[in-house]
């Protein structure tokens, strides 16, 4: 038996409209931790893993751990349904094959649920090692949002180097080329706007835009995101989903062939 | 143009 109430409900709106054009299909893994989702991308390039804890939950029991499967299209068409300030009940049975979303509005005059069949899918769990970064930097999640956006129009592939200067984004296309460099900046006088670099050394990887473009879709998250990089190994792109847990994308990086 | 490596080249099937 699984039931879950999330006070924030608009969060899990937020965290599958960042995920439903990377992974079309997902299973969501329940246990007494919370709520985990680790996907690939179909070619294999790119990895999601979230984790929203239980602590997250005004109400959390789950009996059993369980796999539910889902379709993310389907998912995001019920969450539509509910109200940005809604409080979202979950709720499914241990050997069910649906899972039902209770919406209340903050009033709590007006109640809604809806039933979503769950699939059976083949998944890929991949091992994560722990990782010592080279460079992380902490920056707006609107900034790293519209540099991706700006050198789209420009490139398709972007090299993003740390260095004790900054940490500098490039791309190249038929049009020419374009460098946005970042610095680190804790002086702002709004703590959103601050940028954080964290240099042990320096490093530069290449990366295919589309994709550092498609994580970007989670900026309504949080107000940063945390870009982390060590030579050959992809990069991990993390927004903080409050203080319940974390989106994380991995991308694995391009090489000179 | 670059060549796209996989994530199977760094994280192992677990």
């Amino acid at each position: 038996m699984l039931e879950a109430r999330l006070v924030q409900g608009g969060m899990l709106k937020k965290v599958v409209d960042a995920v439903k054009d990377l992974v079309t299909e997902a299973n969501i893994d329940v246990s007494s931790s919370g709520f985990q989702l680790q996907a690939m991308d179909t070619s294999h390039v790119s990895l999601i893993a979230m984790h929203l804890r239980s602590d997250a939950f005004e109400h959390f029991r789950c009996d059993r751990a369980m796999s539910m499967g889902m379709s993310l299209a389907n998912l995001a068409k019920v969450l539509k349904c509910a109200g940005n300030d809604d409080i979202v009940t979950l709720k499914a049975n241990d050997d069910g094959d649906t899972v039902t979303f209770m919406f209340e509005s903050p009033k709590e005059d007006r109640v809604s649920d809806f039933e979503l069949k769950l699939m059976d899918i083949d998944s890929e769990h991949l091992g994560i090692p722990d990782t010592d970064y080279c460079a992380t930097v902490t920056m707006p999640s609107g900034e790293y949002a519209r540099i991706c956006k700006d050198l789209s129009s420009i490139g398709d592939t972007v090299v993003i180097s740390a260095t004790k200067d900054g940490v500098k984004f490039t791309t190249s296309g038929d049009v020419g080329t374009a460098n946005v460099t970042v610095r680190q900046n804790t002086t702002a006088d709004k703590k959103e706007d601050q940028t954080i670099i964290d240099l042990k050394e320096p490093v530069a990887l290449t990366f295919a835009l589309r994709y550092l473009t498609s994580f970007a879709k989670a900026t309504p998250l949080a107000t940063h995101v945390t870009l982390s990089m060590t030579r050959e190994l992809p990069v991990m792109v993390e927004y903080a989903i409050q203080d319940m847990g974390f989106l994380r994308f991995y991308l694995a990086p391009k090489i000179e062939d | 143009s670059p060549l796209q490596l996989r994530l199977y080249e760094f994280f192992l099937n677990s």
